[in-house]
């Protein structure tokens, strides 16, 4: 399902983003 | 309380991105992030279409609150 896939990539990409941005904050001095 | 962390962490990320202080995140100021953050470029314009709920180009801290919203729930909150 094309619209299935859509939506589960920009959650997926969106959770990966945040995920980054959460680890740059506590990761980086 | 909950809810206020949860303020003062977008506010912190919307300002990681919002690096001139403008009050909104540009495209341009999604893609300077690609280097910083272990996302390549499409994907950060993905985020920054996904994030940008009315197309017009510009993402406010009020759209960028709601995607992480989005993000911790996993559903959109109305």
């Amino acid at each position: 399902d094309p619209n299935m896939k859509a939506g589960t990539t920009s959650e997926g990409v969106l959770a990966n983003f945040f995920n980054s941005l959460l680890s740059k904050k506590t990761g980086s001095p | 309380t909950g809810q206020l962390t949860m303020l003062e962490k977008t506010h912190e990320f919307f300002q990681i991105c919002d690096v001139e202080d403008k009050g909104f995140i540009t495209r341009r100021d999604m893609q300077r992030l690609h280097g910083e953050l272990p996302l390549s470029a499409d994907e950060l314009e993905n985020v920054f279409d996904t994030l940008d709920a009315d197309g017009n180009g510009y993402l406010t801290l009020e759209e960028f609150t709601t995607g992480f919203s989005e993000f911790l729930f996993g559903r959109k909150i109305s």
